[in-house]
């Protein structure tokens, strides 16, 4: 943590808590990511103009690209995936459960959510037919909760979304430290179960301190 | 790298200048992912007449800079010139790694100087 004075200002105008450390060793930049750098950098678009249409001028604290009010969008990795073993247990005939868990400790209290998508990548394609992806909260050292999020799946070839907010994840609910969840996907029809790859949250906030107040969506 | 100023008077009239911030320079660069760095510019010039009286691109407007400039002239002891100061900046984003591992997408308003005035 730095100490206080004008090091510890800089930093919280960047919106950090202590000195970063640096660039993590293994972990790529999400490709969603550079997407809505790329679309977002002004001096970017000015030297690629193709990227923006001319006078398309950006509407700040806005993320075009998913429709909602922002300033700060997260790419948070899942940290069960490391505890998570290869391939856990399941009762006879029913495919296993996932718990995820993702560490929102770096959302400030007075920053709003206004887009939280979870994305799931699985191991294989998987046969057709269809599943069934189910989320519920997880409480640390309990079983699932109530099931707060159904949804059909009809392929697992492409990255699986599902938003959350409002569902799992109270609308006007400031980001919890961590979001633990439960994940069960079910094969419509008898079929191998299937293995989650990795799982990540895109969470999209707005800080009122630097932005107007939740703009009502537009009519 | 900045335009240099010339002489220890900035040379000309109020005007954006040139500055490259790069993030290597101020140490940044481990942790933002893009951009490498990006052109801040900076304001810098006289604000006597008539420079005051240059609004930003419309008619010249009769406005508190431009009575300081006229007071200057009048009488240089009264109060000193206008400043040249920014008179629109726009934002950039930045893509960088926090201390959790995630990748943080981050818009910061006024940033660049695309626009200097005298006020």
């Amino acid at each position: 943590p730095a100490s206080p004075g004008p090091a510890a200002a800089l930093l919280q105008a960047l919106g950090l808590r202590e000195a970063p450390r640096g660039a993590p060793t293994l972990r790529p930049v999400p490709p969603v990511m550079w997407h809505l750098f790329r679309r977002r950098d002004p001096q970017e678009a000015r030297v690629s103009p193709r990227r923006t249409p001319p006078g398309a001028a950006l509407r700040p604290c806005h993320v075009e690209e998913l429709g909602v009010a922002g300033n700060i969008v997260r790419h948070v990795l899942d940290r069960g995936a490391s505890s998570r073993p290869p391939q856990p247990a399941s009762a006879a005939g029913q495919c296993p459960e996932w718990t995820v868990v993702f560490d929102l400790s770096a959302v400030e209290a007075a920053e709003r959510p206004s887009r939280a998508r979870l994305e799931l990548r699985f191991a294989a394609a998987g046969p057709a037919g269809g599943w069934e992806l189910s989320v519920a909260r997880a409480a640390e050292g309990a079983g699932p909760g109530p099931v707060l999020l159904r949804q059909a799946v009809p392929a697992l070839g492409t990255p699986v979304r599902a938003e959350l907010l409002g569902t799992a994840w109270a609308r006007n609910a400031s980001a919890p430290r961590s979001l633990r969840l439960s994940l069960a996907l079910r094969p419509q029809v008898p079929a191998t179960c299937a293995r989650l790859a990795e799982a990540s949250l895109l969470l999209v906030t707005l800080d009122p301190r630097l932005c107007h107040p939740l703009a009502r969506p537009r009519r | 790298e900045a335009e240099p100023a010339v002489g220890s008077v900035p040379g000309g009239a109020c005007r954006a200048r040139r500055l490259y911030v790069s993030f290597r320079e101020v140490g940044w660069h481990r942790w933002v992912i893009a951009p490498r760095g990006f052109l801040a510019n900076y304001c810098q010039g006289q604000c006597a007449l008539p420079a005051a009286l240059s609004g930003s691109g419309g008619p010249p407007a009769l406005n508190h800079a431009v009575l300081r400039a006229l007071m200057h002239a009048a009488a240089p002891g009264a109060a000193g010139l206008p400043c040249c100061v920014p008179a629109r900046l726009s934002p950039i984003s930045v893509l960088f790694f926090d201390n959790s591992d995630n990748v943080v997408l981050r818009h910061y308003e006024d940033m660049v100087v695309d626009e200097c005035g005298c006020r």
